[in-house]
């Protein structure tokens, strides 16, 4: 996955 | 979740209710541009679909389900209830010189080919740009109420605090997101110019005018 983490973010 | 990540997101929190409120209060939409609401409204409404594939926290879930909730709230207001004030003839921004060259980069520029994926990447480019039509407006009307200027100060802030907050996170947990972060700047460049006038204008007590 690409999103490195960031699913967090609004 | 740090101070940076907080404060953007009470800034775009803020910049939709005073929205929100501004047409309310003064039973008017004049001067707001439909058309960027209507581009923003599709930015959540495709972002967000991962309500239905993953939790993250309450917090997260709540501000989604406002942000998706309140800008169809706005489209209501602007188109129905307060239609008559809605200033049309100033709002003439194709939105599909926007839309389409987005749709068609978020296919050739993502992190996964995948529907969730592609739709993630869409809002993401559209929300960039998703203000133009409202700039348009006010460059070509000349003026913004106050109000509209307060507006368009919180909701570009939140994009600018969200960039602080990705160099925090890229130093202290060494999380980027390329996608995000050019969609990002672009997104707070095209406010430049506006924080300019808002600071030397807005600020000091007077109306946003745009020279002649």
């Amino acid at each position: 996955d690409g999103r490195n983490g960031l699913k967090d973010e609004l | 979740m740090n101070v940076f990540r907080l404060s953007g997101d009470v800034s775009h929190l803020l910049a939709i209710l005073i929205l929100l409120m501004k047409i309310w209060k003064t039973r008017s939409c004049a001067g707001i541009s439909g058309k960027s609401q209507i581009l923003f409204a599709l930015v959540y409404t495709t972002r967000y679909l991962d309500l239905f594939t993953s939790f993250i926290s309450p917090y997260n879930t709540a501000m989604k389900v406002f942000f998706i909730a309140s800008s169809y709230a706005t489209i209501y207001l602007i188109y129905l209830k307060f239609k008559a004030t809605y200033d049309r003839n100033h709002d003439t921004f194709r939105m599909e010189f926007l839309v389409l060259p987005v749709l068609v980069l978020a296919f050739v520029v993502n992190h996964d080919f995948t529907p969730l994926e592609i739709l993630w990447t869409f809002s993401i480019y559209l929300e960039s740009v998703a203000i133009l039509p409202q700039l348009f407006m006010v460059s070509k009307t000349g003026q913004a109420e106050t109000i509209t200027s307060h507006y368009l100060f919180a909701l570009g802030m939140y994009r600018a605090l969200y960039i602080v907050n990705w160099v925090y996170r890229y130093y202290f947990e060494g999380f980027y997101d390329l996608i995000a972060i050019i969609a990002g700047v672009v997104q707070t460049v095209l406010y430049c110019d506006f924080f300019y006038l808002y600071v030397t204008k807005v600020l000091k007590g007077k109306q946003l005018t745009l020279p002649a």
